[in-house]
């Protein structure tokens, strides 16, 4: 059996001019963020993710 | 031999006409119908249905449309093992082996059984709610059983989307034009997956057998009004369908006002308690900011996706990952292939093919659905607050095929599933309202 889950969120916000655009700078802020890999092993409760 | 070649006396004879005749008409007759043959099959992939051989015959058991009569069985591609299993009745197997393990075990039988049984699927007995194994009779009570409280902390942080059961992460990432990447680089579609925008509605939600009755006249006259309406509204709605595969209303989707839905609820059976509705409602925010304000650069939003696998020996409930708000149940009756992570390499679009119950609705930040997909050994899916629900039952099956024919005498295809609302669980949040960590049902052994 298995569980698929599909749920919008959001992508985070642009950097903006003073913080730079080049390099780590240009990731989004505030977004989506992964908390597994894949094929980890996870309870229920653990954090798939956050935002 | 050479002798009575060589002095055999030939004579020639005409052949009658009629003879003749016959065989032209044979020879013209052979080639006709191979022609219609592959005219049908063309229109038969046409239709989005594999060619199948056998029972349904030359003619395939179809309307004079050419649409298919029957709700036919779909044969993937694949490897050998996969062409395999797809000659074998597996909802019947299904069947027959939750029949066999509700099978009632003798009772000096059970604690050995059920730790040969733990041992060789990894269950930790330590956490099972029952520390006397001789409560449960049979294999299949084993298998649904609850865990000791405490034993499967939340995450603290309130922004994080739980896992709603053990089990392994197959597959996660980004929906890119409304598909989703499968194990190995397979993609299948987000319609395929989660339905198309045009539901069968339930008319009476009493009646199983109703369940996949024909589209009813008032969704027709809703979407009518839909299009006197406002033109620039109705343009967001359709791209925003397009790209999400789902028919979800701008307003509806950003925590506006929700439209009013002309489908009749399935099922309220149990009306979320009034603190459970305030904390979701609280959760999602409802109404504290205009809709549009979302569609900032600031809020611009995704779709996600993750794939979890439970194997046989985990604990087979799943909860709520998230504060949400369910607002309708989409049931596909397919197949029930094994999901295993070899099969799910090898067999693309697996979760497209097999039965699955789609719960969406929303959070805080959009979208959300949930979907359940079953397997040979796990056909019965379980969800605690819709007791109209059937997964694996033949009648459901002979309903989907009896409304598969109505939807072809109309000359209309069928959507695959059923779908029931949840608006009357909550009128305030038009759905049931679930809390993070809630339990929403499990899936049980055939």
């Amino acid at each position: 059996s298995t569980v698929v889950l599909v749920f919008e969120a959001p992508k985070g916000r642009r950097p903006s001019f003073d913080e730079g655009w080049l390099g780590e700078k240009t990731k989004r802020k505030g977004g989506w963020n992964w908390a597994v890999e894949k094929g980890q092993k996870v309870k229920m409760g653990q954090a798939l993710g956050w935002v | 031999l050479r002798k009575a070649l060589s002095e055999t006396r030939i004579k020639w004879y005409p052949i009658p006409v009629g003879l003749g005749i016959g065989f032209l008409g044979l020879v013209q007759f052979y080639k006709v119908n191979e022609r219609e043959r592959l005219r049908r099959d063309e229109e038969w992939e046409d239709d989005g249905y594999v060619k199948s051989t056998g029972s349904s015959g030359e003619n395939g058991d179809r309307s004079p449309g050419g649409t298919p009569k029957r709700r036919e069985r779909i044969r993937p591609s694949g490897p050998w093992q996969v062409q395999v299993m797809s000659t074998l009745p597996l909802k019947a197997i299904s069947r027959l082996w939750g029949k066999f393990n509700e099978l009632q075990i003798p009772y000096y039988l059970r604690v050995p059984g059920f730790k040969l049984y733990s041992f060789i699927f990894g269950v930790n007995l330590s956490e099972v709610s029952e520390p006397d194994l001789h409560v449960y009779p049979n294999l299949a009570s084993f298998f649904y059983r609850t865990l000791k409280p405490g034993v499967r902390p939340l995450d603290p942080n309130p922004n994080a989307l739980l896992s709603p059961a053990d089990g392994r992460v197959l597959q996660f990432g980004a929906i890119v034009s409304g598909e989703v990447e499968q194990v190995k680089g397979m993609t299948y579609s987000l319609d395929a997956l989660l339905g198309t925008s045009k539901p069968e509605t339930s008319p009476n939600p009493s009646d199983p057998a109703r369940i996949f009755a024909p589209k009813s006249d008032n969704h027709q006259q809703s979407t009518a009004t839909h299009k006197d309406g406002d033109e620039d509204v109705i343009k967001q709605d359709e791209e925003f369908a397009q790209v999400n595969g789902i028919s979800y209303t701008l307003p509806n989707l950003f925590s506006g006002p929700p439209q009013k839905k002309p489908k009749k609820a399935q099922d309220a059976s149990t009306t979320p308690k009034a603190s459970s509705e305030a904390e979701v409602r609280a959760d999602l925010a409802l109404g504290e900011r205009p809709w549009y304000a979302r569609l900032t650069s600031e809020h611009q939003t995704a779709l996600f996706y993750v794939v979890v696998y439970l194997a046989p020996g985990d604990y087979h409930r799943f909860h709520s990952p998230c504060s949400w708000v369910v607002e309708k149940r989409r049931h596909f009756a397919g197949e029930l292939y094994s999901v295993s992570p070899y099969l799910q390499k090898t067999l693309p679009g697996l979760f497209t093919l097999n039965e699955r119950v789609v719960l969406l609705g929303r959070w805080r930040w959009g979208f959300f659905s949930f979907t359940p997909v079953g397997a040979t050994n796990v056909g019965s899916i379980k969800v605690n607050f819709d007791r109209e629900l059937r997964t694996n039952s033949l009648t459901t099956d002979t309903a989907a095929d009896q409304a598969a024919e109505e939807a072809a005498k109309r000359g209309e295809s069928y959507g695959g599933f059923a779908e029931a609302t949840y608006e009357a669980a909550s009128p305030i949040l038009h759905g049931h309202a679930l809390r993070r960590g809630e339990e929403m049902g499990g899936f049980q052994l055939g």
